[in-house]
């Protein structure tokens, strides 16, 4: 589902040269349900950026289903990235001035879905998540946790073919967050949603399937979590 | 050093009160060092900001040093934040106009401490917490454990009276989580400096001398973290 092939990420910072990501190999197949760790800085947000069509490599090729993102034009990148992935941002980017309900429904409504429909996918799903009866509130009138959850909600209700989810509980209880991984565990098993997401927690780690620890933007281990 | 005396907190969502806080009895002696949990949305940053004097409560008194907040001036109140107070947000916070450096030096800018002293205590404290050689870029060029690591700096560099602390290691890996955990303890020990945290971490729990549940704006523990 998503290729990541000897990929370089530099950030210019003044006069330094900053290499957030440095010769970074992986596949992870349609299906996967994988969990990203790492110390903070090591190259986390810049791969999934990557991975979301969001930036550009410095170096090397991204690949979503087989296409090369290089080789598509901003249009067929957007198209991309409204139709098969759904992004979790580390600091939600929810917009200020809609409702919850309507952040959630934001693709549904890019895709061209009727109101009565997605209204009624996107309550079910933020009263799943804990939410009922905030649907209509800003997101300033919500907790970080609760933010946290809407921009999670927005990202699976399109039910895209790949979700990027930048560290999707790190601001919850542990039991929200272990409600919120089976939820993505449930979509990733009845739809067959890959599931790509970056996490501190080492209880969300054991979780997954395949654990990659990123080390100062380099893979440092890819396998089992078990151990961990 | 922070007393809580019958607060309650009432929001307004549309045409829905949202009860945030309710009856909350809370005294936190001068040299305490307090975590404070709870689930996503049952009322840390709202206690936290009552007592930052960032808002002000709808039933009950908030005392900071024995001072009620609602008895003094908004040039009382804000000589307070500015001289006694550290805080600590959940969403950082940070001036996005200012580097890493200037916001982390920016109180003791404000309480008109030199520039060349300043600027050192500010470099060193970053290096310490590992952000040496960033600075001076800016937050959109940090990470987000990073960014949030110059709220902390902001916070205690200017050893205030108490720090507020809003889930300071949400965004940080265990390692990074420990390290900023122990240079709170050393401020603790060392210069008496009062803790109030928030957070969803077990780990950062147990290390706290003592730990405050709080539920559906309740307090519902508040004790030794044993056990937990
Ligand atoms: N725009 C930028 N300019 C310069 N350096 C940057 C920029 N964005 C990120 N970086 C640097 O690139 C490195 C990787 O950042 P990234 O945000 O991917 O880390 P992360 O693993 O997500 O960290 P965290 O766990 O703290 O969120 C960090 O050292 C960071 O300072
Ligand atoms: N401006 C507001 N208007 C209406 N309700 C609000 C507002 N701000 C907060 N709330 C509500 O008050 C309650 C307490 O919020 P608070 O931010 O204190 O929770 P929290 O314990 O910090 O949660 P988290 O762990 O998710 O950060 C929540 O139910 C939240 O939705
Ligand atoms: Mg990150
Ligand atoms: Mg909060």
């Amino acid at each position: 589902a998503l290729v990541l092939e000897n990929v370089s990420k530099n950030y210019v910072a003044g006069d330094v040269v900053v290499p957030a990501l440095s010769g970074v190999d992986l596949i992870i197949p349609a299906g996967g349900f994988v969990a990203m760790a790492g110390p903070s800085g090591s190259g986390k947000s810049t791969l999934l950026n990557l991975a979301g069509a969001l930036d550009v490599p410095t170096e090397g090729r991204v690949l979503v289903e087989g296409h090369d993102l290089s080789g598509l034009t901003t249009s067929e990148q957007a198209a991309l990235r409204r139709d098969r992935i759904g992004f979790v941002f580390q600091n939600y980017n929810l917009v200020p001035v809609l409702t919850a309900l309507e952040n959630a429904e934001y693709v549904l409504m890019l895709r061209g879905v009727g109101q009565k429909e997605r209204r009624e996918r996107a309550r079910a799903l933020l009263a799943e998540i804990g939410l009922g009866g905030m649907e209509n509130r800003f997101p300033r009138q919500l907790s970080g946790g609760q933010q946290q959850r809407v921009a999670i909600a927005r990202a699976i209700l399109a039910e895209p073919a790949i979700v990027l989810a930048d560290e999707p509980t790190a601001n919850v209880d542990s039991r929200t967050a272990s409600d919120l991984l089976a939820l993505m565990e449930k979509l990733h098993a009845d739809r067959g949603v890959t599931f790509l997401f970056s996490t501190h927690d080492l209880d969300v780690m054991r979780r997954a399937g395949r654990l990659v620890w990123l080390r100062d933007g380099r893979i440092f281990y890819d396998g089992k979590p078990d151990g961990f």
